[in-house]
Order: C-alpha cells, then sequence, then structure tokens
C-alpha cells in the first residue's frame, strides 16, 4: 500500500557521486577523520586494523563499542560534521 | 575536551577575525551578526575579546568556499563536511572557512531578510497570507514587476507590512557594481544570458552583467540566493520552476519522487524530461551560529569532544536555546582562564523608574530644571521590552553626557559613569510629551542645553520642559528632498552636522540656518563609513556612524580605529 505505484527510480546526475558502497563509506570516513592512522611498533610500521579503527570511532561518538560496521556507526557517518580531523595526526 | 597537541593556543587575548566573503544564502548583515554572537560564546566566559577587521591580515580569517576552495582539504558538495578550521598560529593557522555548498540558515529554514518596502528590513514571515491565500515562499503574485516580496507579518491582508526579498533583480553583491541589479539580457562572450550564469567562473558562484554587454562595460556582481534557490543538483543557487514536468507529470511543489532517500528535489526548467537540469530544495539548512562558534572553539585552540552535547562535539544538531556546555568551559578556560574584569551587570530591577525624565538622581551633578507640575504616576512603559532584543534603534545620542536609546516611544539611558550601567525603559512621552513614539534623531546644544529632536520632516526643541515645535525642517534650510534627518552631530562652537541619506549639513545654532557650502558627501569627509548609517553621535571624542547593530568609530583624526557591536559595547547587554 505504502509504495508509490508508479514510483520510477531516476539516477540524477548529481546521484551517482553518493551512492558509494557502505563499506567503501566506512573506510574513506574512518582514513579521513584519523581513525586509520599508522601505528608504530618495534620498528614496524602497520596500518591500524578496520575493526580497532572503528572501535576508535565507536568510543569517540559514545556508540556501543562493536567493532563492526552495524548500522548506528553507518548512520552516524552520514551525519554532517565537522571536517577537522578527530585524531590529531 | 581535547585540544590540540602542545596546546596551540593565541598568545594574546585580544583576538581579531576578517570576513573575507559571504554566502548567497544569507544577508551580509545576518551573516555578521552570526559569527559576533558565535565569537560571544566564547568572550563570555574568558578574558578573550574579538575585533572585526576591516582589511588587512587577521588572527582569524573567515571565508565561505566550495569544494577545493584552496587549501588541501577540499569540501564534499552538499551536506556531508559542513566547515573546518584551523588551530592557532600564523598563516592559515586559525582560519574557518564554511562549505558554500551547504544551505546557511540560522538552523530553522531560510532566512529572508527584506529590502524596501515598509518593514524597515525584517525578515519574511512564512507562512504569509496574501488575498487569502497562504504563501511560505516570496512571491510575486500581484506585481507586474516580476519582484519577489514577503509579508514580514502572518497577515498581509490586515497588517499590510511587506518587504522585497533578495533576488537579481533587485541587487547584486560584490563584484564591481556597487551592488547594482542585473540586466537581462547581457552579452558575455558573445552570448546572449537573460539569467545569472556560472560560466566564465570555476567556483560556482552565479553572476550577472549589470549592464547589458559585459564584454565592452566588465561591470558585474554576484546574484543573491532567491528564498526557493536549489542547492546541490547541477544547477545549484538556480530558483525551482513551478511547475515543471518529470516522467510527463506536473508537479508544483517539491518532490521526492524518483529518489530512494526521500530528499526533497525540484527541476529549475520547466521541463526536467528535456532538460535534465535539477536541485535539492531549501530545507530547514544549518545554523551557521552553531557551526561557526564549533570551528571558532578549533581557531582558540579546543579540539573534538567526545561529549554528545558539547559544541566541540563533531557532529551537526541543531538546538534551539543554545548554551555552552561545561565541557566547552573549562577546555577553553583551561587554554585562557577565567573572565576576568567586572561580572556582567547584574539584571536591571525590571520594575520601571517613576520619575520622568530628566532624572533627578543626576541632580548632584548639575542642577537641573524640574517641573514639579510633572506627573509622576508610574509610566506607562513595557518593561518586558527587552533593549537587547532589538535590531535596530530609531536613534542613538547623548544627551548629558549619557547615550541614549530611542525605540518606539521608548528610551534607555547608558550612563557614562565607569560602571556604565543601562536603565530604563523609560517613556519618551512622560518625559517630553510633544514627541511622537518613532525620534529619527537628536542632539543636545551643550551650550544651552536645548535638545533638538527630528522626526519625519519635522523638529522639536526643548529647553527643560518648555518645548518649541514641532517646526517643520525646512525651517533650518534644509531642501524638501530631505526626508528625515537620521543623524545630528553636535560638533561644539555651535555647529551641528546633520545626516540624511549620503549628504551632510551645517547647521548654524546661532543663526538657525544651514551654512553656505552644503550638502557635501558623508563619504567625503567621513572615509571608511557605510554612507546609510542611520544614527550618527559623538562621544569622548570619537565619533560613530551606526547601522542596525554595528558601528564604525573615527577617532580625532577622522580615521576608523575601531568597530562593534552597539548591543554589546554600547548598550553593555550581557
Amino acid at each position: 500500500w505504502s509504495r508509490p505505484v508508479k514510483s520510477v527510480l531516476v539516477t540524477s546526475p548529481g546521484n551517482i557521486v553518493k551512492n558509494v558502497a557502505d563499506v567503501e563509506l566506512a573506510q574513506s570516513y574512518l582514513k579521513r577523520f584519523g581513525y586509520m592512522e599508522t601505528e608504530q611498533r618495534s620498528g614496524f610500521q602497520s596500518m591500524v586494523s578496520t575493526a580497532k579503527a572503528l572501535k576508535r570511532m565507536q568510543r569517540q561518538m559514545g556508540l556501543e563499542e562493536t567493532g563492526e560496521l552495524d548500522k548506528p556507526t553507518l548512520n552516524a557517518m552520514k551525519r554532517p560534521r565537522c571536517g577537522v580531523p578527530d585524531v590529531a595526526n | 575536551y581535547k585540544t590540540f597537541d602542545g596546546d596551540l593556543k593565541w598568545d594574546h587575548t585580544d583576538v581579531t577575525y576578517r570576513i573575507l566573503n559571504y554566502s548567497p544564502d544569507m544577508d551580509s548583515k545576518l551573516i555578521d551578526d552570526a559569527f559576533a554572537r558565535a565569537f560571544k560564546v566564547w568572550s563570555d566566559v574568558t578574558p578573550l575579546t574579538f575585533t572585526r577587521l576591516f582589511q588587512g591580515n587577521a588572527d582569524i580569517m573567515i571565508s565561505f568556499g566550495k569544494a577545493d576552495h584552496g587549501d588541501p582539504y577540499p569540501f564534499d558538495g552538499k551536506d556531508g563536511l559542513l566547515a573546518h578550521a584551523y588551530p592557532p598560529g600564523e598563516g592559515i593557522q586559525g582560519d574557518a572557512h564554511f562549505d558554500d555548498d551547504e544551505h546557511w540558515t540560522l538552523g530553522k529554514g531560510a532566512v529572508v531578510k527584506t529590502y524596501f518596502g515598509n518593514a524597515e528590513g525584517a525578515v519574511c514571515q512564512f507562512p504569509f497570507t496574501f488575498e487569502g491565500k497562504s504563501y511560505t515562499s516570496c512571491t510575486t503574485e500581484g506585481r507586474t514587476d516580476n519582484l519577489p516580496w514577503c509579508a514580514t507579518t502572518a497577515d498581509y491582508d490586515k497588517d499590510k507590512k511587506y518587504g522585497f526579498c533578495p533576488s537579481e533583480l533587485l541587487f547584486t553583491f560584490d563584484g564591481n557594481a556597487d551592488g547594482a541589479p542585473c540586466v537581462f539580457p547581457f552579452t558575455f562572450l558573445g552570448d546572449k544570458y537573460d539569467s545569472c550564469t556560472t560560466e566564465g567562473r570555476n567556483d560556482g558562484y552565479r553572476w550577472c552583467a549589470t549592464t547589458n554587454n559585459f564584454d565592452t562595460d566588465k561591470k558585474y556582481g554576484f546574484c543573491p540566493n532567491r528564498d526557493t534557490a536549489v542547492t546541490g543538483g547541477n544547477s545549484e543557487g538556480d530558483p525551482c520552476h513551478f511547475p515543471f514536468v518529470f516522467q510527463g507529470k506536473e508537479y508544483h511543489s517539491c518532490t521526492s519522487e524518483g529518489r530512494t532517500d526521500g530528499k526533497l528535489w525540484c527541476a529549475t526548467t520547466d521541463n526536467y524530461d528535456k532538460d535534465q537540469k535539477w536541485g535539492f530544495c531549501p530545507d530547514q539548512g544549518y545554523s551557521l551560529f552553531l557551526v561557526a562558534a564549533h570551528e571558532f572553539g578549533h581557531a582558540l585552540g579546543l579540539d573534538h569532544s567526545n561529549i554528545r552535547e558539547a559544541l566541540m562535539f563533531p557532529m551537526y544538531s541543531y538546538v534551539e536555546d543554545f548554551s555552552l556546555h561545561e565541557d566547552d568551559i573549562e577546555g577553553i578556560q583551561f587554554l585562557y582562564g577565567r573572565k576576568t574584569g567586572p561580572d556582567p551587570t547584574p539584571p536591571q530591577p525590571n520594575t520601571p523608574t517613576t520619575t520622568p525624565y530628566p532624572d533627578e538622581s543626576d541632580a548632584t551633578e548639575e542642577p537641573e530644571p524640574t517641573d514639579p507640575s510633572v506627573v509622576t504616576t508610574p509610566s506607562t512603559v513595557d518593561p518586558t521590552k527587552d533593549p537587547c532584543k532589538m535590531l535596530k534603534f530609531d536613534t542613538i545620542t547623548v544627551i548629558q553626557g549619557h547615550l541614549h536609546f530611542f525605540k518606539d516611544g521608548q528610551f534607555w539611558k547608558v550612563s557614562n559613569k565607569t560602571d556604565g550601567g543601562r536603565t530604563g525603559p523609560f517613556s519618551i512621552s512622560q518625559s517630553w510629551p510633544a514627541l511622537p513614539a518613532v525620534i529619527d534623531s537628536a542632539f543636545e546644544d551643550v551650550q544651552t542645553t536645548k535638545i533638538y529632536f527630528f522626526s519625519g520632516r519635522r523638529f522639536w526643541v526643548y529647553t527643560g520642559s518648555s518645548v518649541l515645535g514641532p517646526h517643520s525642517i525646512e525651517k533650518l534650510g534644509l531642501p524638501p528632498s530631505v526626508q528625515k534627518v537620521e543623524g545630528a552631530l553636535y560638533r561644539g562652537k555651535s555647529k551641528v552636522l546633520l545626516f540624511s541619506g549620503e549628504n551632510f549639513w551645517r547647521f548654524n545654532l546661532k543663526t538657525q540656518m544651514i551654512d553656505k557650502g552644503y550638502p557635501k558627501y558623508t563619504e567625503a569627509s567621513f572615509g571608511g563609513v557605510p554612507n546609510d548609517a542611520h544614527d550618527v553621535f559623538q562621544q569622548k571624542g570619537n565619533i560613530y556612524f551606526c547601522r542596525d547593530l554595528f558601528y564604525w568609530r573615527l577617532n580625532s583624526g577622522r580615521q576608523v580605529d575601531h568597530t562593534g557591536n552597539v548591543k554589546y559595547d554600547l548598550l553593555k547587554c550581557p
């Protein structure tokens, strides 16, 4: 009932840029705001794992620290916000 | 709270800022005010002061930009990133950038300041009714010149209060055409344009020529956004076109048809199927005040907080009655300490004073005639009127050395004593019964203590409680073209400068006539002040030109040495 009968999906030019996959969105978010920063360990440089980065972000945003890309975390990533990184590099 | 590595902070407390450009979303005065209030959030709890510069390098340089706006951190179109700022330091450090792909408002939808009409620049009231029909945006209904207008009260049919909405047909901003409106069609690189265009620019800002040929005259300005301007899409800034056809069906308002995210959009031509021109409809937008207060926190040395209710939390959320969170206060006071100096003046007793003007309490300074016959019944003023909420005063002047602020039949006094406390409201009619409610300007002849009041084309002269007038201002030698005296500047030696529009005249108190050689252009004698100031007065050797809530102060060398906010600096609002 609630769906319009003849709803037609239109991909407007502006839309294409926005339809990135959730994982891609999460990766770029974690990197852009400093959660994926490298870690120094006995001279060996390694990227923070995504799960660890997600936990950091969830802690900063007051979300449950699941380390997973769950819905509340994804919703938070889509919220309008300040462009200054959360973790200073 | 968090600070940046090394507790980066300014090594001085008198911080300067400069606004480099404006967003077409809001009137520049509203943007000025939003930024001033955003700085005040931090100056209220620290020793910091913020002074606005109009040229040169300031600590905090503020600008609007889109996508790649010149630093290594491009914005990302509508929504997402709203703004960013750099921690204190030299160069770009301390600067704040705002994403002009956002729809900047005060958080509750477009703020449309009106021009001309009879509403004195009030903002539109949506919805409003006109000839029984309700409007939720500006309209050209009822006009033949196609100028969009709106009512500034809910019912135009009853109140008849209106003003014109920003549009490129009324004015442009920046550019080199002094705000002249667009001329359509105009020629640019040989092509004809009958609407604003972004052609020739790579920053996405819409512009037009203010003559019919840009190629020869090179005159141009930027187009203000109409209240129905779209954001994002592929015709940013253009207004929605209603009706428009989409998939063969006609739409008379924004729709989310065709989208999965439910966002409202519209076409900017009459046929989306043919032209494919579209954009997102204006929404509540983002509060420039709230976002600016957050970014200025960065510019002062605060990093993001993980307290969700704190101003420095990285995600935007609109707050109706904003107040700074404890976490933010602790953070900024960790960097700059507490506010030193007097606490904000305690709230004035709001029981109205019952003594009419002149006020006996000044009697200790100089004897004043008080007429015992003056009735001392409680005044009929409205004590709930808060001068700190006013956007503009009818006139501001100095009488007996105290600043007076007149508005709609009432006035407030700010003592020139060191404590500078504010008293009032007083009733104009109780103190000067012959006067009307609206006073355009006033001055005191200090030698004779006569007070001249101007309203429209009339003036009155009070000596104590006796009054002469009203007389026509033509009696003073002002030409019939002068509709009102907006400013009166007592210069001593029986000379007074009377300001109206872009001119001023010198009035000789002895001869009671205008001196020869006048009028002169205000700009020519008082460089750097706005030519539409509506209050001019002198205090402690400085001359003040006021426009709305801002003032330009000229020192004895006639140099603008300070600009400030009437509310906070003169009226002593908390």
